[in-house]
């Protein structure tokens, strides 16, 4: 609103200009000769003068950019013509903006630098937003898609000045990938992801950035897209467009799992707060990833001595503070009260109450929570266990506050309620480390000590539904299931579940083959 | 045993718009710089025709194995790419020597007659990209400042 | 029963990181070198 008279005018000719002298011969080695005179025309044409002038330069050339492009997409050519026309201006657009970022203010004042360039991105992302609102599905994501990626390689070339501030690019650029998350920007979803597993980007957030400084905020855009999809994976009713982004999302969690596997280990917690419970491959996918430098034994070595092993007694890396995600207060209050002395002896009688938040079907207990006091209780539990010179095992394991609380669980929820508390087990059930030692023990202690087979069964089919599906299938649930049908203790092979079809029973005996 | 949940509303705006992005999906080529010698020009090839690249093609020792001609085809045509980048590696395990003014390599012929500080003189071969094909220059001075 | 997750084209075996030559979610094949934009000597930009 209120654009100075002539400034539109002013700021399509300074555009055409630059995009002439950006693509003329002279423009010299990365349009430095082109730069500097067109700052002169820009000083002349007063752009520079305030900060709201420069701002609405921007955003006016941002939607004259954009709608150069619209135009070229309504006419019929070949894709290759249509991109050769709008990048020819796009990216010299781009090229504008790295330049006055990286000139802009002496060159040991990087702040002028960060402020413009988050100026820009957040002009351009909300261009972004309204053309996504305007036009509905008449946008088009190209124009954006590509000022930010060129933008985005632009001010990651290996140059001294933007060496000193990448740390600042990264950030700005997560955060407006962040602004435009697919629930924010659903017809920008595709070229979304693009953006954030592009060779480029992905390098500097997870490997080149020091000390894993990107990770946090690479972690928070990819919980971004799984709380995108999970409606629609919850209900597994995927039609094309969601069926090519959820196996895009697998494409990328493969590359990190095979190049940056700790990062999907110190945050698969927060992956699978948001990750539906019936993704289970995906899920898999995450709790299968293990440190490099480990070695895991062959789950399948007969006699393996799980609790021999010397990383079992190591705590994983979790970046997720769980125990605050315990709401509210007075409940966690009343928890740390029971765990320490047994009372109030109403925590036990009101917990599954304390879990719920619906009565409707499918929707009846707050999953994070269920998490979240999973977690912390076990963790709570293998902190006591040391505390008394112990290691966990199904015999330290037993008879202690915190087992009274997932015994509780085990009896008192529903089947949904059970189902979820029982998930929340399993997702711990991962690379050797403690906690998937004390889960591993917690899941068949439930087993062996279950008042009703109906729990066993419960157990059984958590377990069982992770492991049909194609792989990966993570380490602590395949040790786990092993002992579960290999140890004469539990009697597995005597319920009547395991025999109660025969598919199902060709089922187990298939699995029990795999797993001998 | 949780079953579906009911898309609310805004879930059915996302997916009709998710849709529409479908129909414009991102091109390759919207991630990299323009390619004005040799644009992605996707099209289909009978299946029989390799599909995927052969494999370790991204290394120098690939690289080497190609003919001078190939070897010149992509560092001219394949300008500012990784490709480039080892044509230029290969070529230079090749004994070829880049001109920064001619913007040619060259290759001795034989050992020069004469070498400074500065330069060498003698017989070489080199690679003409305009009338793209080799030439012997005689009695030519290659300065070393022009030495890639 | 989830996918065959060899069956989208990457090289889950291969020794060198994936992510440099990740071409995109939708593409089942990795970038060719001539797909990935390269810092050169500037000397070599002779178009």
């Amino acid at each position: 609103f209120d654009d100075p008279p002539g400034l539109h005018e002013k700021t399509e000719f300074l555009l055409r200009e630059w995009v002439n002298m950006y693509h003329s011969p002279a423009a010299g080695r990365d349009s430095t000769k082109a730069f500097s005179a067109f700052v002169q025309q820009m000083h002349q044409q007063g752009i520079l003068k305030t900060d709201d002038l420069i701002t609405r330069f921007f955003r006016l050339c941002t939607e004259m950019c954009v709608d150069l492009c619209y135009r070229a997409l309504s006419e019929q050519s070949s894709p290759t013509l249509i991109r050769a026309k709008c990048f020819h201006t796009l990216d010299a657009f781009v090229r504008l903006i790295a330049l006055l970022v990286k000139h802009s203010g002496d060159s040991a004042n990087t702040v002028t630098k960060i402020n413009l360039l988050n100026k820009v991105l957040g002009i351009v992302a909300g261009v972004l937003l309204q053309d996504h609102e305007v036009r509905g599905t008449d946008f088009q994501q190209l124009p954006y898609h590509r000022i930010f990626i060129m933008l985005f390689i632009e001010l990651n070339a290996p140059e001294h000045v933007l060496e000193s501030i990448n740390f600042q690019v990264l950030t700005a650029f997560c955060n407006t990938f962040h602004i435009l998350r697919p629930a924010k920007a659903p017809g920008f979803a595709f070229a979304w992801l693009e953006l954030i597993s592009h060779r480029v980007f992905i390098g500097r957030m997870l490997a080149i950035t020091p000390q894993q400084r990107g990770w946090s905020m690479y972690a928070q855009l990819l919980s971004d897209l799984f709380k995108f999809l999970a409606p629609f994976l919850r209900n597994a009713n995927l039609d094309k467009p969601t069926q090519l982004l959820y196996k895009g999302t697998l494409r990328v969690l493969l590359v990190l799992l095979h190049d940056f596997p700790e990062f999907l280990c110190d945050f698969h917690y927060a992956f699978c707060d948001v990750i539906p419970p019936n993704c289970i491959q995906m899920r898999n996918l995450i709790l299968s990833a293990f440190p490099r430098n480990m070695r895991l034994p062959d789950p399948f070595t007969p006699n393996l001595k799980v609790d021999m092993l010397p990383e079992i007694a190591m705590p994983p890396r979790i970046m997720t503070n769980f125990a605050k995600m315990i709401q509210p207060k007075g409940f966690k209050n009343d928890m740390d009260s029971y765990l320490t002395s047994r009372s109030p002896v109403t925590f036990l009688s009101e917990l599954r109450s304390s879990l719920q938040i619906s009565s409707e079907p499918g929707n009846r207990y707050n999953i994070p929570l269920i998490n979240a006091l999973v977690l912390y209780v076990g963790t709570q539990a293998i902190t006591f266990i040391h505390s008394k010179g112990l290691q966990p095992s199904m015999s330290t394991i037993a008879h202690s506050s915190h087992m009274d609380i997932f015994q509780n669980l085990a009896v008192d929820l529903d089947t949904e309620g059970r189902y979820l508390f029982l998930n929340a087990i399993a997702n711990q059930l991962r690379y050797p480390n403690s906690h998937t030692h004390y889960f591993s023990c917690t899941l068949l202690y439930l087993f062996a000590e279950a008042n009703s087979e109906a729990i066993q069964e419960q157990i059984t089919r958590v377990l069982l539904e992770r492991l049909i599906v194609n792989r990966p299938h993570p380490w602590g649930l395949l040790i786990t299931f092993i002992e579960l049908i290999k140890n004469p203790s539990f009697k597995f092979w005597n319920h009547d579940f395991v025999h109660c079809a025969p598919e199902i029973e060709k089922l187990f005996e298939s699995v029990a083959r795999s797993c001998m | 045993p949780l079953g579906p949940q009911p898309l609310q509303k805004e879930h059915l705006y996302q997916l009709a718009m998710l849709e529409a992005g479908f129909h414009h999906l991102p091109h390759p080529s919207d991630s990299e710089r323009q390619r004005h010698y040799l644009p992605r020009n996707p099209c289909p090839t009978p299946t029989h025709y390799p599909q995927t690249p052969p494999p370790h093609s991204d290394t120098v020792e690939f690289f080497q194995r190609l003919s001078t001609e190939t070897l010149f085809f992509i560092f001219y045509y394949m300008e500012g790419t990784k490709a480039q980048y080892l044509a230029a590696k290969a070529l230079k395990k090749q004994s070829w020597r880049f001109h920064t003014k001619y913007m040619m390599w060259f290759q001795r012929h034989e050992e020069p007659k004469t070498i400074t500080d500065e330069f060498e003189q003698g017989t070489y071969i080199y690679f003409d990209y305009e009338k793209w094909g080799q030439r012997k220059k005689e009695g030519f001075t290659f300065e070393y400042r022009y030495l890639e | 029963p989830g996918i065959d997750l060899t069956t989208l084209g990457l090289n889950l075996n291969s020794p060198e990181n994936l992510y440099s030559t990740f071409q995109s979610p939708w593409a089942d094949a990795p970038c060719r070198p001539q797909d990935i934009d390269f810092h050169v000597p500037s000397e070599y930009l002779t178009n």
